[in-house]
């Protein structure tokens, strides 16, 4: 076994050198980790399930990367091989990414954006690296469905200030203060996007295309108190009946408050806050506008 | 000072535009 | 409050600067202030003793404009289009938020209808938009659109510069909220009084029935 395994590390390696990353993994996955004859030390297998993940990972093969960080989650628990704990780290964020488990991702991708180290063992982290991750991060959590939990992800990225030197602030900026994206905004964002980002899914929607929408339809509910399916579908750039459709989806789903009533086709949208609660905050701003300008006279000197 | 000006006719607009007697109790 | 904020220092600049210019840049300092899109006031501007100078001069148009914008509507500007310079795109925009703004200063509830005749638009999606795009994004204005209703419900408008008549009506309103806070101040003193003299007569009460209870007690 031993010679074997020599023998697959030399052919992986020759893989790698000419970019056949599958190739490589499968070659590497060929050695016995779980063998009973040779006594492996734990480092070894995780640095080799590891390195096979992040090999399937340059194919965008997340389904066999996933096989083998799982088997590493078992090992990185106890490794004190910090290069390899990180190494784990990126590629469970690029599976979830890759499987489009968007919120999931975003968060991995924003811990590790927070590594504050520069040197882990002998390997140096560069700040682009870090700031690769933290585009990530927001990227993903903009693909994410729209809904509270997305949304106090927005918030932590929104008052990260590394965030505003990113080229994808602007639109952070405005999914965070929950405006309307239009089609040119959305079409920049879209050039930034990885292949997966923009799969089309079984509804022949892309995966942009659902989350500009629902985030769109969530905006509009905090612009409107009602509106017909088919300024919805106007506003949203798609026919009507999917604007309801997906209204309905998101209403059931609890990540938007509203009814709908199909005679009137008109989406009824309600707030998140009570009336009463309402009325309550319209007077506490009433009383916070007049402490402002009392504040004013004074410092006036009026 | 027309920066006060200003910020206060914002304030008077929003104030409650009821009159009607029983809203001015409750809103008291 | 926000709105002040951020155009006090715009204010300032162009006040600082109209005092030292001569009637030519005079006018296109005005065209640049009626253009900029975080200024939303031009009162201050227009009491800089240099400006009114502009009066009788062949730049008067644009002294009329500049108070046109302090003060008026995109009805205004369509009904004297023909003695006021043409306006740039971002001039109109402009002129339709704080038409916006005046029509918020005497209803809550602006109808669509109303909204399309005054800031001539044709539809109501690109009322919508403009609503939208325009006056909520920009923080002019907060507020519901309702389509059944075919009306926008406003929260809460930036003020305007006000006109002199204007602040009469100011004054009363705030008379009249003094007065009722005053009233409000009132009964709730009389309420304290009220419940301190009930919590008193309570505790006389017990007081007695305690003592009597004592008194059944001992004759027992």
């Amino acid at each position: 076994e031993e010679q074997v395994s020599v023998i697959r590390e030399k052919l992986a390696e020759l893989y790698e050198s000419e970019q056949q990353w599958s190739k490589a993994a499968q070659m590497l996955s060929g050695i016995d980790l779980e063998s009973g004859i040779r006594m492996l030390d734990d480092a070894y297998k995780l640095s080799k399930c590891v390195h096979i993940a992040r090999l399937y990972l340059e194919d965008d093969d997340a389904v066999n990367a996933e096989v083998f960080i799982n088997k590493a989650s078992f090992l990185v628990s106890t490794s004190q091989h910090e290069v390899l704990n990180l190494q784990y780290k990126v590629c469970y964020a690029r599976i979830l990414d890759l499987k489009r488990k968007f919120l999931e991702a975003a968060l991995r991708y924003y811990d590790i954006s927070q590594i504050e180290k520069r040197q882990i063992g002998d390997e140096e982290i560069d700040e682009d690296a870090l700031e690769q991750a933290l585009s990530s991060a927001v990227t993903c959590t903009i693909l994410a469905a729209a809904g509270p939990q997305r949304s106090r992800v927005l918030a932590t990225l929104y008052k990260d200030e590394r965030c505003s030197k990113l080229k994808i602030y602007p639109i952070l900026q405005k999914v965070y203060l929950e405006r309307i994206l239009r089609k040119p905004e959305i079409d920049a964002f879209a050039q930034e996007l990885k292949a997966h980002q923009k799969a089309l899914l079984p509804d022949n929607f892309t995966v942009l295309d659902r989350a500009m929408i629902e985030h769109n339809l969530l905006s509009a509910s905090k612009l409107y108190t009602n509106i017909s399916f088919d300024e919805l579908g106007t506003l949203l750039g798609i026919p009507p009946e999917k604007a309801e459709k997906i209204a309905s989806r998101m209403i059931y789903e609890d990540r938007m408050r509203g009814s709908i009533d199909q005679v009137e086709a008109v989406i009824h949208f309600e707030d998140d806050m009570e009336e009463l609660q309402q009325w309550d905050q319209q007077i506490v701003g009433l009383c916070q506008a007049l402490n402002d300008i009392l504040d004013c006279i004074t410092s006036k000197g009026i | 000072d027309n920066s006060l000006l200003r910020q206060v006719s914002s304030l008077l607009r929003r104030l409650p535009a009821m009159e009607s007697e029983k809203f001015q109790d409750e809103f008291l | 409050m926000e709105i002040e904020r951020k155009q006090a220092e715009l204010i300032d600049h162009f006040v600082k600067h109209a005092a030292t210019l001569e009637a030519p840049q005079l006018a296109s300092l005005i065209a640049e202030a009626t253009s900029h899109p975080s200024l939303f006031a031009f009162s201050e501007i227009l009491s800089v003793p240099n400006l009114s100078k502009l009066q009788g001069t062949q730049y008067s148009t644009s002294f009329d404009l500049l108070r046109l914008f302090a003060y008026g509507t995109w009805s205004d500007y369509k009904s004297n289009a023909g003695c006021l310079p043409a306006l740039l795109p971002d001039q109109a925009r402009k002129l339709k938020q704080l038409t916006v703004l005046t029509l918020a200063e005497t209803d809550k509830v602006l109808p669509y209808d109303q909204l399309m005749q005054e800031l001539d638009v044709s539809n109501v999606r690109e009322l919508e938009d403009f609503l939208i795009n325009e006056c909520m994004y920009s923080g002019i204005v907060r507020g519901k659109l309702d389509q059944l209703r075919r009306c926008f419900e406003v929260q809460f408008a930036a003020g305007r510069d006000p006109r002199p008549e204007q602040l009469s009506n100011m004054i009363q309103t705030l008379t009249s909220w003094l007065g009722s806070s005053d009233s409000l101040l009132h009964s709730i003193q009389e309420k304290i009084k009220w419940a301190d003299m009930m919590s008193e007569a309570n505790k006389k009460h017990r007081k007695e029935v305690e003592d009597r209870v004592e008194d059944v007690k001992k004759s027992i």
